[in-house]
This record gives structure tokens, C-alpha cells and sequence, in this order.
């Protein structure tokens, strides 16, 4: 599979919202 | 040198990032500003490195580069091999004579960023690895029956927690362990053992209980189910053990879904030795976060999303859409590099190099074959990067997630191939 890492998720806030089904980036999360 | 930088900095465009060096090469002291940092939230954790300055590890187990890129491919393999096995399950799921065998653990090295978290009553603080690609929660325990590894704070001993109890064999709680961990759970004594084997070989083995689980001071999970370590070896640094993220009922993001509503957020700082944070709950999600949808129907570890298409300096890789639906794709916090499908990977690395021509290259490292020697430079431009993910949802990866600096002599492009076009 294509495994997105953790270097590429650096400063954006991740979401997981499992009960919605859907994963979330939001730009200079931190 | 200066005047150049200056217009470097000066020409930042949607095709380019400027960055100076000094904001990607590994830091050696705990960034005290963003110690500071105020958290999103009161339900936040703060986020350090495992290897990293913030915590508190001895200097000589600290791994080198190619030691760490080596263990993030033993997570990859052990990655494809259980989505695999999930993949074989599912094509003879309707035939009730097929009978194959169980999951051969569940095979995940270690992630690489903790979080501190209270057990017990009171409460002990333990540095736990977050990992959105397991489900068990456990940590290393008093009396270490088998075997410890050393860790940097006190083991856990459930003797001195009032509010400790073990989980029974044969309860519900218990019989998940199968599904959380791969292996079917033992008993002794009738107290439920669990075992979870990692690709790496690194394993932990212990009983299965419950006690009280303090996130923040304002968030405190009574009754919280979790693994207590009685053997445990492997590469899990000097942590107290590992905190499980996935979709299995197992799971923290299960076990207090009356609380936080199955959702959950993080932001990992631009570098190590900076704190990022970790977030239950819906009420601080920005409103600027762009979504795309998990599909959900290849079993409850992995969060699997759908890429479609990459850009490289503002422009589309041509790249058939069939290269990223061949296998599929996971997004996984204990990953450090990206792995792409090779067709994807060849595109990419192609699009980046032609762009970067005037930097001198560097010596490769284990995994990452396109690396730069910036030593005389103090800020360079590299071309953005951008996904596509379902929903065209466009997300612009940030400049230091482009990059993987071993020394300002050896900064690499952050991705890396797969050795299979159907891994």
C-alpha cells in the first residue's frame, strides 16, 4: 500500500473523526 | 550570504519553499519557546519526539539515521504483510471451509512520537508511543516477571494502584483481545494474558487489566482496559510502552468514545526537538481542516484513504490513477517516511531532481536514494509538494515534511518506494 508517514504530516492538524468516516488537514496545525 | 537568503525569502511562491537549513536539521536542545506553547485544548497532550531532546533519553541508545529508516521498513513490510493476510481473509470470507490460520502478530515497530499520560490511582505519569496503526494499549509493569527493557520513568506496579483490577478470562473485554492484537488471548489463573508481536520481532506479553487512565487533569477515563507488561523486548526505545489509536473496540479512540465522540486530532512539530500536541474531541478542529473519507470496509486497524494524484512544483505528475488504486493507501502516525507505489515514486522523484538542479547531490541513505549536500548553504528553495486525496481534497505538504535532513550534508526528499507495485 501507499503509506502516508508522519514526516509529511509535520505541522497540520490531523483529524480522525472515525465516527464520521473521514480524516481531516488543516494548514499550520501547530 | 545574507542578501541572497533575503531573496530567497522574498520569492516563497505556490511552485517553491524557501527554507533555512537551520529549521529542518535536528535540534539538540528541548526548544524551550514551544515548551511553552500554549496546547490547543484542555483535553490536548503535548508531543514530543521519541528521539528528540524533549525527552528524556540516554545519548548512547539513541539509533542513527539509517538505523531509524531501517526500522521504518521493518513497520512497512510488516504493514503489507497484514493487509495481505486481511486482503486473502476477505477473498475467502464466504467459504466456511477455508479455514486459515491466525494473523502472525501484528507486526508494527514502533511509532516515533510520545505522549505523557497518568495510570493508576494515584496516578504514575508514563511517556507512551502514540500509534494510529495498533489498537492495544499496555505498558511495562511491576514485577517484570519475564523481562523489562530499561525505561526513562519508573515502571508501572499495579500493586500500588487502588483502583487496579485484572480482566477475567473468558469476558467480552478479553475475547477482543483476538481481533486488537492478532493473537487469541491466554489465561492464567483465570486472569486474561495478552501477547502482540511486532514486525520487528519486538513483542509484549502480559496480563490484561483495567485501571484509571488520566489524559489532563479535566480528562480521566475510569475503568480504561489496557495491556500490563510482564515481557517485554524490542525497539521501543526508553517509552513506558504504547498508546493504540486504530479503529478495534480496544482502542482509547473506542474506549471513550462517550467522551470524545471517536474523534481525535494531532499536529507534529517541524522539528524534534519542538512539542506538537495531541487532541480528544471534536471542539477544537479548526474550521480551515479539508476532509477526506476512510474507507472503511478493509477491517478496524488501518485508516485507508484513496490518493489520486501528485504535484511536484505546481505541476501534475503523470501518473495513471490505477498506480495508487492498484494496492490502496493508509495514513499512519508510526510511519516515519512515505512509501509510494514505485510508478508514483519514479514520477515524483524525477519532477523533484529536475527542479533542483543547482544544488550538488549527497550519498544516499538507506532508504532515500535523492539527497542534497547543502553544507554551504543557509537557506535553499525546493519545489512544493502537493496530493490529491478523495474528494479532491488538495493538501500542500509543508517544507519540512519534504525533506529528511541527516546532516546539513545529507538532506534527502522524505519519500520512498515501494519495493511492489501491489505492496
Amino acid at each position: 500500500v501507499l503509506i502516508y508517514g508522519n514526516v509529511q504530516q509535520k505541522t497540520m492538524q490531523v483529524v480522525y473523526d472515525v465516527a464520521g468516516n473521514k480524516l481531516g488537514f488543516g494548514a499550520k496545525g501547530c | 550570504a545574507a542578501a541572497a537568503d533575503r531573496k530567497l525569502l522574498a520569492s516563497e511562491s505556490h511552485e517553491f519553499h524557501t527554507i533555512k537549513l537551520s529549521s529542518i536539521l535536528p535540534g539538540s536542545v528541548c526548544d524551550s519557546s514551544s515548551q511553552g506553547h500554549k496546547l490547543p485544548s484542555p483535553s490536548s497532550l503535548k508531543v514530543v519526539h521519541k528521539h528528540g531532546p524533549c525527552h528524556k533519553t540516554k545519548e548512547s541508545s539513541l539509533p542513527s539515521a539509517s538505523e531509524l529508516l531501517a526500522t521504518d521498513e521493518s513497520r512497512v513490510k510488516s504493514i503489507n504483510s497484514r493487509i495481505s493476510f486481511s486482503a486473502a481473509r476477505n477473498t475467502f470470507a464466504s467459504t466456511d471451509s477455508v479455514r486459515l490460520p491466525a494473523k502472525s502478530g501484528s507486526s508494527l515497530g514502533a511509532g516515533n512520537y510520545l505522549v505523557q499520560v497518568g495510570l493508576g490511582t494515584p496516578k504514575k505519569d508514563l511517556s507512551l508511543i502514540f500509534d494510529t496503526g495498533s489498537d492495544l494499549t499496555w505498558t511495562q509493569c511491576e514485577p517484570c516477571a519475564r523481562s523489562c527493557y530499561d525505561q526513562a520513568e519508573p515502571i508501572f506496579d499495579p500493586s500500588k494502584s487502588s483502583a487496579y483490577s485484572n480482566v477475567s478470562c473468558g469476558t467480552p473485554a478479553c475475547n477482543q483481545l483476538k481481533s486488537a492484537t492478532g493473537n487469541s488471548p491466554g489465561c492464567n489463573t483465570n486472569t486474561c494474558v495478552y501477547g502482540i508481536q511486532y514486525g520487528d520481532q519486538s513483542f509484549s506479553v502480559g496480563f490484561f487489566g483495567k485501571d484509571t487512565l488520566t489524559l489532563t487533569p479535566t480528562d480521566v477515563v475510569p475503568n480504561f482496559f489496557f495491556g500490563c507488561g510482564q515481557n517485554n523486548q524490542g525497539l521501543f526505545g526508553q517509552t513506558a510502552g504504547l498508546i493504540g489509536l486504530a479503529r478495534d473496540p480496544l482502542s482509547i479512540v473506542q474506549q471513550t468514545s462517550k467522551q470524545y465522540g471517536q474523534v481525535f486530532s494531532y499536529c507534529l512539530p517541524s522539528r524534534s526537538s519542538e512539542t506538537g500536541s495531541l487532541t480528544f474531541g471534536q471542539s477544537y478542529v479548526s474550521k480551515a481542516v479539508k476532509y477526506t473519507p476512510f474507507s472503511s470496509s478493509q477491517g478496524t486497524t488501518f485508516y485507508f484513504i484513496d490518493v489520486l494524484a501528485m504535484f511536484v512544483g505546481g505541476q501534475k505528475l503523470q501518473i495513471s490513477p490505477t498506480v495508487f488504486s492498484t494496492a490502496g493507501s493508509i495514513i499512519d502516525s508510526g510511519t516515519v517516511i512515505t512509501r509510494l507505489p514505485p510508478a508514483a515514486y519514479t514520477a515524483l522523484r524525477d519532477a523533484f531532481r529536475k527542479q533542483m538542479t543547482s544544488y550538488p547531490m549527497g550519498k544516499p541513505v538507506s532508504i532515500l536514494d535523492t539527497c542534497y549536500d547543502f553544507s554551504k548553504y543557509n537557506t535553499v528553495k525546493i519545489p512544493t509538494i502537493s496530493i490529491i486525496f478523495g474528494g479532491n481534497t488538495k493538501i500542500d505538504i509543508d517544507g519540512s515534511g519534504i525533506l529528511y535532513a541527516v546532516s546539513s550534508s545529507q538532506v534527502c526528499l522524505a519519500f520512498a518506494p515501494n519495493s511492489d507495485a501491489s505492496d
